[in-house]
């Protein structure tokens, strides 16, 4: 099944 | 200090009711370009990204950047107390422990005046890049609302598989399965706000969670007109535009196969 990413997975800080 | 006077007040009301089921805080920001938020729901799955221009007030007064942190259920209470037709001003010092908000109705014949504690929150900003999007939607947001909401009726995921043709959106359950494909029409005799879209450099086909994509669909008042925007791989931004003010969008993480 797929799994649920966070946005941290795609998303760096600023 | 900082002041904003917005005309319709209720367009406060619609943009907290978009808001208040994913987030329970946030930190608006007070920049002299407008109010800004942006902020993560507790499991980081979801992103809102909220602007109202300086432009769309009609005083507006920012000296500083200050960031204005408030409990969003809170916040809510407050702004109920408004009427819908009020006049809405925001108040408050450079480093804020309150703010105010003053209602003024339309006929000028009550004004009322609400003082708010602010709270520090800890920023969890992140960097959401500029980026082109390989697939842009553009459809009624009614519609958009009315098919999330059939969806989550029949599965927990929706997959959104964008081509030329159209837009798929597919979901399975324990009752079966379900899919509704959107066309584009363009050229067909709709107003522009009640056509559909589709602006593509190469199909994209991805999973998202129905719960939040619902969620979303509660900023459905603030624009006749939703857009999704999609990358392979990454999350999808679903956009409401709010009138000569700005916007609310959502960026949601996609779900992958391990």
């Amino acid at each position: 099944a797929a799994s649920q990413r966070r946005l941290e997975d795609f998303f760096g800080a600023p | 200090m900082f002041e904003a006077r917005l005309l319709q007040g209720g367009l406060l009301k619609k943009v907290l009711d978009s808001i208040k089921d994913i987030i329970t805080e946030g930190n608006f920001d007070c920049s002299p370009n407008g109010l800004s938020l942006q902020a993560m729901d507790s499991s980081h799955v979801s992103l809102i990204d909220i602007l109202l221009e300086s432009e769309g007030f009609e005083h507006y007064r920012c000296d500083r950047n200050i960031p204005m942190g408030l409990n969003i259920t809170n916040l809510v209470k407050m702004i109920k107390c408004a009427g819908s037709e009020d006049i809405v001003t925001i108040k408050c010092e450079d480093k804020p422990d309150n703010v105010t908000f003053l209602f003024e109705s339309k006929d000028n014949d009550k004004i009322s005046d609400f003082e708010m504690k602010t709270m520090t929150i800890d920023d969890e900003h992140l960097l959401v890049p500029d980026q082109t999007y390989t697939a842009v939607v553009k459809m009624p947001s009614a519609e958009f609302q009315r098919l999330c909401r059939d969806m989550a009726a029949i599965g927990d995921t929706v997959n959104i598989s964008v081509t030329k043709e159209g837009v798929r959106f597919s979901t399975t359950g324990d009752m079966g399965t379900a899919n509704i494909t959107v066309r584009p029409n363009p050229s067909g005799d709709q107003k522009e706000e009640e056509r559909t879209e589709v602006q593509i450099t190469e199909p994209v086909s991805a999973g998202f969670a129905l719960r939040y994509l619902n969620s979303f669909t509660k900023a459905t008042p603030l624009s006749p007109t939703v857009t999704l925007g999609m990358v392979p791989n990454l999350p999808i931004v679903v956009e409401y535009k709010i009138a000569d003010m700005g916007h609310v969008r959502y960026y949601l993480a996609p779900k992958i196969e391990d």
